[in-house]
Protein backbone atom coordinates (compact mmCIF):
# COMPACT_ATOMS: atom_id res chain seq x y z
CA UNK A 1 0.00 0.00 0.00
CA UNK A 2 2.98 2.25 1.03
CA UNK A 3 4.21 1.77 -2.50
CA UNK A 4 0.25 2.26 -4.08
CA UNK A 5 0.95 5.61 -2.52
CA UNK A 6 4.24 6.46 -4.13
CA UNK A 7 3.71 5.47 -7.60
CA UNK A 8 0.34 7.55 -7.61
CA UNK A 9 2.61 10.55 -7.05
CA UNK A 10 5.04 9.53 -9.39
CA UNK A 11 2.24 9.11 -12.18
CA UNK A 12 0.33 12.00 -10.71
CA UNK A 13 3.96 13.93 -11.56
CA UNK A 14 4.79 12.03 -14.92
CA UNK A 15 0.83 13.12 -15.95
CA UNK A 16 1.76 16.94 -14.95
CA UNK A 17 5.12 17.04 -16.77
CA UNK A 18 3.25 16.23 -19.92
CA UNK A 19 1.29 18.83 -19.50
CA UNK A 20 -2.45 16.14 -18.45
CA UNK A 21 -3.40 18.27 -15.44
CA UNK A 22 -6.55 16.24 -15.11
CA UNK A 23 -5.29 13.11 -15.03
CA UNK A 24 -2.50 14.47 -12.73
CA UNK A 25 -5.40 15.77 -10.21
CA UNK A 26 -7.06 12.38 -10.35
CA UNK A 27 -3.41 10.37 -9.57
CA UNK A 28 -2.38 13.09 -6.65
CA UNK A 29 -5.80 13.10 -4.91
CA UNK A 30 -5.34 8.96 -4.96
CA UNK A 31 -1.77 9.28 -3.76
CA UNK A 32 -2.97 12.23 -0.96
CA UNK A 33 -6.06 9.51 0.06
CA UNK A 34 -2.70 7.24 1.13
CA UNK A 35 -0.60 9.53 2.83
CA UNK A 36 -3.54 10.13 4.88
CA UNK A 37 -4.11 6.46 5.53
CA UNK A 38 -0.54 6.33 7.02
CA UNK A 39 -0.77 9.37 8.61
CA UNK A 40 2.19 10.28 6.59
CA UNK A 41 2.47 14.26 7.02
CA UNK A 42 5.28 14.88 4.43
CA UNK A 43 3.54 12.63 1.90
CA UNK A 44 0.06 14.39 2.58
CA UNK A 45 2.19 18.33 1.90
CA UNK A 46 3.50 16.82 -1.33
CA UNK A 47 0.91 16.28 -2.58
CA UNK A 48 -1.46 19.09 -1.82
CA UNK A 49 1.27 21.25 -3.32
CA UNK A 50 0.77 18.87 -6.72
CA UNK A 51 -2.90 19.19 -6.39
CA UNK A 52 -2.75 23.32 -5.93
CA UNK A 53 0.02 23.67 -8.81
CA UNK A 54 -2.42 21.11 -11.35
CA UNK A 55 -5.14 23.18 -10.46
CA UNK A 56 -3.71 26.69 -11.89
CA UNK A 57 -3.22 24.80 -14.88
CA UNK A 58 -6.46 24.36 -14.91
CA UNK A 59 -7.28 27.42 -14.80
CA UNK A 60 -9.39 26.73 -11.07
CA UNK A 61 -7.42 29.25 -9.02
CA UNK A 62 -10.00 29.60 -6.60
CA UNK A 63 -9.11 25.59 -6.05
CA UNK A 64 -5.36 26.29 -6.42
CA UNK A 65 -5.30 28.63 -3.36
CA UNK A 66 -7.22 26.47 -0.94
CA UNK A 67 -4.66 23.30 -1.40
CA UNK A 68 -1.77 25.62 -1.22
CA UNK A 69 -3.63 26.24 2.14
CA UNK A 70 -3.07 23.05 3.28
CA UNK A 71 0.12 23.38 2.16
CA UNK A 72 0.94 25.76 4.34
CA UNK A 73 -0.66 24.54 6.77
CA UNK A 74 1.26 21.59 7.36
CA UNK A 75 4.86 23.14 6.52
CA UNK A 76 3.92 24.77 10.06
CA UNK A 77 3.27 21.94 11.27
CA UNK A 78 6.33 19.80 10.16
CA UNK A 79 8.93 23.19 10.43
CA UNK A 80 10.26 23.30 7.41
CA UNK A 81 10.28 27.24 6.42
CA UNK A 82 11.38 27.08 3.28
CA UNK A 83 8.18 25.39 2.58
CA UNK A 84 6.37 27.75 4.06
CA UNK A 85 8.02 30.16 1.90
CA UNK A 86 7.70 28.56 -1.14
CA UNK A 87 3.30 28.16 -0.39
CA UNK A 88 3.10 31.88 0.88
CA UNK A 89 4.46 32.81 -2.58
CA UNK A 90 2.09 30.75 -4.52
CA UNK A 91 -0.92 31.66 -2.70
CA UNK A 92 0.49 35.83 -3.63
CA UNK A 93 0.74 34.82 -7.30
CA UNK A 94 -2.67 32.65 -6.63
CA UNK A 95 -4.62 35.78 -5.59
CA UNK A 96 -2.82 38.20 -8.07
CA UNK A 97 -4.39 35.39 -10.74
CA UNK A 98 -7.53 35.63 -8.46
CA UNK A 99 -7.26 39.81 -8.74
CA UNK A 100 -7.43 39.86 -5.11
CA UNK A 101 -4.45 42.17 -4.70
CA UNK A 102 -4.49 42.90 -1.08
CA UNK A 103 -5.04 39.21 -0.03
CA UNK A 104 -1.67 38.73 -2.94
CA UNK A 105 0.24 41.51 -1.04
CA UNK A 106 -0.54 40.16 2.83
CA UNK A 107 1.12 36.62 1.11
CA UNK A 108 4.20 37.92 -0.49
CA UNK A 109 4.52 40.30 2.74
CA UNK A 110 4.78 36.96 4.75
CA UNK A 111 6.82 35.26 2.08
CA UNK A 112 9.37 38.06 2.02
CA UNK A 113 9.66 37.74 6.15
CA UNK A 114 10.47 34.12 5.68
CA UNK A 115 13.30 35.18 3.05
CA UNK A 116 14.82 37.54 4.91
CA UNK A 117 14.67 35.36 7.74
CA UNK A 118 16.43 32.44 5.79
CA UNK A 119 18.26 34.90 4.07
CA UNK A 120 17.46 33.66 0.57
CA UNK A 121 18.17 36.90 -1.64
CA UNK A 122 16.67 35.44 -4.78
CA UNK A 123 13.51 34.50 -2.87
CA UNK A 124 13.33 37.97 -1.26
CA UNK A 125 14.27 40.07 -4.99
CA UNK A 126 10.83 37.76 -6.16
CA UNK A 127 8.92 39.10 -3.42
CA UNK A 128 9.63 42.55 -4.04
CA UNK A 129 9.06 43.01 -7.51
CA UNK A 130 5.79 40.88 -6.15
CA UNK A 131 5.01 43.39 -3.86
CA UNK A 132 5.88 46.06 -6.32
CA UNK A 133 3.27 44.93 -8.81
CA UNK A 134 0.84 44.26 -5.87
CA UNK A 135 1.15 48.01 -4.29
CA UNK A 136 0.50 49.57 -7.97
CA UNK A 137 -2.71 47.23 -8.34
CA UNK A 138 -3.68 48.71 -4.95
CA UNK A 139 -3.40 52.31 -6.35
CA UNK A 140 -0.15 52.56 -4.07
CA UNK A 141 2.48 54.08 -5.92
CA UNK A 142 4.35 55.09 -3.01
CA UNK A 143 4.79 51.81 -1.31
CA UNK A 144 5.20 50.33 -4.87
CA UNK A 145 8.33 52.51 -5.56
CA UNK A 146 9.79 51.84 -1.96
CA UNK A 147 9.76 47.67 -2.93
CA UNK A 148 10.46 48.41 -6.72
CA UNK A 149 14.02 50.11 -5.48
CA UNK A 150 14.75 46.91 -2.86
CA UNK A 151 14.00 44.83 -6.23
CA UNK A 152 16.55 46.45 -8.15
CA UNK A 153 19.47 46.54 -5.36
CA UNK A 154 18.68 42.83 -5.01
CA UNK A 155 19.06 42.22 -8.58
CA UNK A 156 22.25 44.48 -8.71
CA UNK A 157 23.55 42.48 -5.95
CA UNK A 158 22.65 39.33 -7.20
CA UNK A 159 24.26 39.91 -10.63
CA UNK A 160 20.57 39.24 -12.29
CA UNK A 161 20.68 41.73 -15.35
CA UNK A 162 17.15 40.65 -16.55
CA UNK B 1 -5.38 50.00 -16.87
CA UNK B 2 -3.68 47.69 -19.39
CA UNK B 3 -0.30 48.35 -18.90
CA UNK B 4 -0.95 47.77 -15.18
CA UNK B 5 -2.29 44.72 -16.02
CA UNK B 6 0.48 43.84 -18.10
CA UNK B 7 3.13 44.89 -15.64
CA UNK B 8 1.29 42.38 -13.10
CA UNK B 9 1.17 39.33 -15.94
CA UNK B 10 5.15 39.93 -16.32
CA UNK B 11 5.98 38.66 -12.53
CA UNK B 12 3.32 35.79 -11.49
CA UNK B 13 3.92 34.57 -16.01
CA UNK B 14 7.68 34.33 -14.46
CA UNK B 15 6.34 32.01 -11.75
CA UNK B 16 4.00 30.11 -13.74
CA UNK B 17 6.92 29.16 -15.86
CA UNK B 18 8.68 27.97 -13.53
CA UNK B 19 5.59 26.05 -11.97
CA UNK B 20 5.27 24.17 -15.31
CA UNK B 21 8.40 22.24 -14.13
CA UNK B 22 8.22 21.55 -10.22
CA UNK B 23 6.88 18.26 -9.37
CA UNK B 24 7.35 17.45 -5.54
CA UNK B 25 9.25 13.78 -6.11
CA UNK B 26 7.92 11.02 -3.96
Amino acid sequence: RAAQGRAYGNLGNTHYLLGSFMEATAFHKERLAIAKEFGDKAAERRAYSNLGNAHIFLGRFDVAAEYYKKTLQLSRQLKDQAVEAQACYSLGNTYTLLQDYERAAEYHLRHLLIAQELADRVGEGRACWSLGNAYVSMGSPAQALTFAKKHLEISQEIGDRN
Amino acid sequence: GQRLHLMQVDSVQRWMEDLKLMTECE
